[in-house]
């Protein structure tokens, strides 16, 4: 009711296309398994909080939060009867991979202006999962307050498919908007509500009236997840200490990741996860990291071994504003799951003399990210390495959507050379970066004064 | 793809809002007596019902309950407050073109 928005439409005109059906509680039934998932990858310690941030701040808000945040409540209209038209069809979350396309339809501030709100879209991609049979989903789909029930659907051959049951719409991490909504699939819920009514016999047969309460399995996306899925193995989790990021193998011994978070450290550890039950710790040397001057925060690390087998990027030699971006990284969850896809568009390529020096996405990057690949959607080529998002220290925001990232193309040279000839010299070109291309990342410099934006 | 999700998403969507039933509390309004809403699906029309987060019916558990109910795994009605109202709205459409299809299903194909 605080907002002020000025509908179009007369109320009563309006609401004329809406109907009013008193519903009873059959019952409300909790997900032990999503709150299990939950609880092992959103750690309480890094300060999450659901919701609007103003409530954040509300004692004892946070407990409550996630006390509720497992609960689903089933109603039955009695009076809403006419043949099952355009039913919904349940599906398993078991077959989702990440990058897979999902649309969310809730519908934001729930009961206010619901003439206008009602039923909105949005569209993301399946950017992490966790938990039994993928009970836990995250998604870029932008979503708002009053979405929290709302459906995420899966486009499959067999038409838009209920895949999960929008929790928690906007998640905030020790003050940051993180962006990412948090979803519980369906096929869990049912299942828990089918063990009640199993439990409690006649007398919810009595309240409950026969139905399908199983998922079906996720017939075959028409929006697959394309070439990055299969890339995801060529992350990985760089650690040095306490900080840690994202990286990104070129060859079966190097990889690239961010002067930041190698944090001066002459050597640090890489978790390789080839596949999500697998994961080993492997030594790297940093063999190369730019100079705190340099515009480009790039560092080389070489692995003490080389990787039997992973999926080694196509780098690419051209970029085109406006073409579908994937970022992967470790942002937000660290090393309690694997990498997050987020989805986006390249929305700049800034040049200097007709080079591209900096790419800019619509992707949401969180912290722990930098050092990660930007993988074009459809052709799965190496884009660029991510170096930041951005913070305006002013008002204290972060802007995960507004991210900038090295060119592969600024790269491309160097990895070669390095690659047939083992001469890092090459790299130090990146340190002698012209005036132009210093100004062009110069958000990027440590400030003098009063840090404006933090890259 | 978009015409399927269209018809899809019109008969899944509404609004459910759940508060205390007009005159049925002697208290001045609270907070607590909503009205809360948020979204939810609507898995089933015949018979009609429907999935939503139970996070807006937290204001109703009664106070017995509010000791160890998070250890449970099921409330049913009885754990709230006898004036829970719930509520849900709907888009008429829904109906019309839920009929519609229908009609067009049964029409004779030539």
């Amino acid at each position: 009711p605080a907002l002020g928005l000025n509908p179009l439409s007369s109320q009563r005109e309006a609401l004329s296309s809406l109907r009013q059906h008193e519903a009873q509680l059959l019952m409300a039934v909790a997900c032990p398994q999503f709150q299990d998932a939950f609880s092992k990858v959103l750690s309480r310690a890094e300060q999450w909080h659901f919701g609007r941030k103003e409530e954040a701040h509300e004692a004892g808000t946070l407990d409550d939060e996630l006390l509720f945040l497992h609960w689903f409540a089933f109603l039955r209209i009695p009076e809403l009867g006419f043949p099952a038209a355009g039913q919904v069809t349940c599906v398993s979350a078991k077959s989702l991979k990440k990058g897979d396309t999902l649309f969310a339809c809730g519908s934001p501030f729930g009961s206010f202006c619901p003439d206008i709100f009602m039923n909105t879209l949005s569209k993301g991609v399946v950017s992490n999962m966790a938990g039994e049979e993928n009970v836990l989903i995250l998604t870029d789909a932008r979503c708002l307050p009053g979405t929290e029930g709302g459906g995420v659907f899966a486009a499959s051959d067999d038409g838009l498919e209920l895949v999960g049951v929008i929790v928690a719409p906007l998640c905030w991490k020790a003050n940051e908007w993180v962006g990412l909504t948090l979803v519980c699939a369906v096929d869990c819920i049912l299942e828990n509500i089918r063990n009640v009514l199993v439990r409690c016999g006649k007398f919810l047969e009595i309240l409950c009236p026969p139905m399908q309460l199983v998922a079906r399995p996720l017939g075959r996306l028409t929006a697959s997840p394309g070439p990055v899925y299969h890339l995801l193995p060529a992350v990985v989790l760089v650690e040095c200490g306490h900080v840690w990021g994202s990286g990104v193998m070129v060859n079966s011994r190097l990889l690239l990741t961010c002067r930041h978070v190698v944090n001066e450290a002459s050597s640090v550890y890489v978790r390789i996860q080839p596949c999500p039950e697998k994961a080993s710790l492997v030594k790297g040397k940093v063999v190369f990291a730019t100079k705190d001057a340099s515009p480009y925060d790039l560092a080389v690390v070489e692995l003490q071994k080389s990787l039997l087998s992973f999926p080694k990027p196509v780098l690419a030699s051209k970029f085109c504003a406006g073409e579908d971006v994937n970022v992967v990284g470790f942002g937000v969850f660290g090393q309690a799951c694997g990498p997050s896809v987020t989805s986006g568009i390249l929305s700049a390529v800034v040049t200097v003399d007709d080079k591209p020096v900096m790419l800019q996405t619509t992707c949401a990057v969180h912290g722990g990210s930098s050092g990660g690949p930007l993988f074009a959607t459809h052709s799965g080529e190496l884009l660029g390495i991510v170096a930041s998002n951005t913070r305006d220290n002013s008002v204290g925001a972060t802007y995960p959507h507004l991210n900038f990232s090295i060119p592969i193309t600024v790269l491309q040279p160097l990895v070669a050379e390095y690659s047939r000839t083992g001469n890092l010299g090459s790299f130090q070109e990146l340190d002698r970066a012209c005036d132009r291309i210093q100004v062009v990342w110069r958000l990027q410099r440590k400030p003098r004064e009063i840090q404006r934006s933090k890259l | 793809m978009f015409r399927n999700w269209d018809i899809a998403r019109r008969n899944a969507g509404c609004v459910v809002s759940a508060s205390s039933a007009p005159g049925t509390s002697v208290a001045p309004a609270s907070p607590t007596q909503g009205p809360w809403s948020c979204s939810g699906i609507v898995l089933s029309h015949r018979p009609g019902i429907v999935l939503c987060h139970g996070a807006i019916l937290s204001p109703f558990l009664v106070a017995a309950e509010q000791v160890d109910w998070s250890q449970r795994r099921v409330l049913l009605a009885d754990s709230f407050s006898p004036d829970l109202r719930i509520q849900v709205l709907w888009p008429v459409e829904n109906r019309s073109q839920a009929e519609g299809k229908i009609l067009q299903d049964l029409e004779p194909s030539c």
